[in-house]
């Protein structure tokens, strides 16, 4: 509901006469890019919330980042996504506040292991090593 | 992400339209079309989730002991808990294994067999439920022994695993030995038998998984039942409950597209 609060005040906004004599701050750098800018969350996903804790023996829950807003970069034809993780640095160099920094670069990530049931009763443990994330993202 | 809730992520109730997303996205890591609906009696854990807990929780405290020197006080704590407890030797076998998977003893009643085999004890597992291309690294088959009563007290039993290598409609089924173990009557333990040989021939021909007998003789040659040796069936305590476990190594590495 704050979204909704907030991209109605943008709305409200919109329709105020523009003050020329302010020059566009961080905060209204990418004022139209406010309501869907790139931000990265922090979660912890409980197995035990999802209600999943019969199946799932261990581990109990993870921590998760997740994105959104305008993170899934529009690569069109004539962008590919080495040159709009260019243009995505050029950005953050200019304005580091508001763009986190782009990764196009495959992403290693952590080893885990999940023990779980199948359907069946039997029990699999499974490492997960070479898990890698390819995408550009805000990572 | 890794096993542990980092301080400082947020706990916060899932929204609906997040719950849902994050279902699909760990059935799709996990390679599971839906999710499992175990059978759980009373929703205690038997000796199978008991034993893969314990690996389960040496793999995380060796991650953790690397980067925080953990171990030892996760040796300390196993030498508390109860039965079963991996090896040595299996603890070698997870380090090489990137899956391990414990399988439920589907033989629900014991069956008369034959006279001749009146004492022999039937084990079947289902292992057609193994991802392709895993190869079968190691397998045992699990059997936990209590001391048994004063009758055979001072006496040493010949406990046989065979592999049924054959079934007949109007004689009795081949058998292979795997192995023969001589044991003090008042030992009390899990025993462990590899069956890796014939894990693997049940992986690649399912037809030929025609399962296991166990029989067991006194040191006089004298046939008894499984439940006099001592040895637990399916009427038995849940954490000594039979079973098997496989460790499985798998080849290519899998690389998931962004969603």
């Amino acid at each position: 509901s704050a979204g909704g609060k907030r991209r109605q005040q943008n709305r409200n906004r919109s329709t105020q006469p523009q003050d020329g004599s302010r020059g566009p701050g961080p905060a209204d750098y990418n004022s139209s890019d406010q309501k869907t800018a790139c931000r990265r969350h922090e979660l912890y996903v409980s197995f035990r919330e999802l209600g999943w804790q019969d199946w799932i023996i261990a581990p109990e829950g993870y921590a998760a980042n997740y994105c959104d807003g305008e993170c899934s970069f529009p690569l069109n034809a004539h962008m590919n996504a080495t040159n709009h993780a260019i243009v995505q640095t050029l950005v953050h160099l200019m304005n580091p506040e508001n763009v986190p920094k782009p990764c196009c670069a495959p992403t290693k990530l952590h080893a885990i292991s999940v023990l779980y049931f199948d359907d069946n009763s039997n029990v699999i443990l499974k490492k997960y090593k070479n898990m890698v994330v390819r995408a550009c993202g805000c990572h | 992400g890794n096993n542990d809730a980092q301080p400082g992520f947020i706990h916060r109730r899932l929204r609906t339209h997040e719950k849902r997303e994050m279902q699909k996205e760990i059935l799709s890591i996990l390679g599971l079309p839906h999710r499992p609906r175990p059978h759980l009696s009373h929703g205690k854990y038997n000796s199978a989730p008991l034993f893969m807990l314990d690996l389960y929780n040496t793999i995380s405290s060796e991650e953790r002991s690397r980067v925080e020197g953990a171990l030892e006080r996760y040796q300390s704590m196993r030498t508390t808990r109860s039965p079963p407890l991996a090896t040595n030797q299996e603890t070698a076998f997870l380090n090489d294994a990137d899956m391990v998977m414990s399988f439920v003893n589907l033989v629900e009643y014991d069956r008369e067999l034959s006279p001749q085999r009146r004492h022999h004890k039937e084990f079947k597992f289902n292992l057609s439920q193994i991802p392709e291309g895993e190869a079968v690294t190691a397998a045992e088959f699990r059997l936990y022994k209590e001391c048994v009563s004063r009758a055979f007290r001072n006496d040493t039993f010949l406990l046989r695993v065979y592999q049924v290598v054959k079934e007949h409609p109007d004689r009795e089924a081949d058998l292979f030995l795997l192995e023969s173990r001589r044991l003090w009557a008042a030992e009390e333990g899990w025993l462990e038998f590899d069956i890796t040989a014939t894990s693997n021939l049940w992986v690649m021909s399912p037809a030929h998984n025609l399962g296991l007998q166990v029989s067991v003789e006194t040191s006089s040659g004298q046939s008894i039942s499984s439940k006099e040796a001592g040895l637990v069936g399916r009427d038995g305590a849940l954490e000594k409950q039979p079973f098997m476990v496989a460790f499985f190594k798998v080849s290519e590495v899998h690389i998931r597209t962004a969603r």
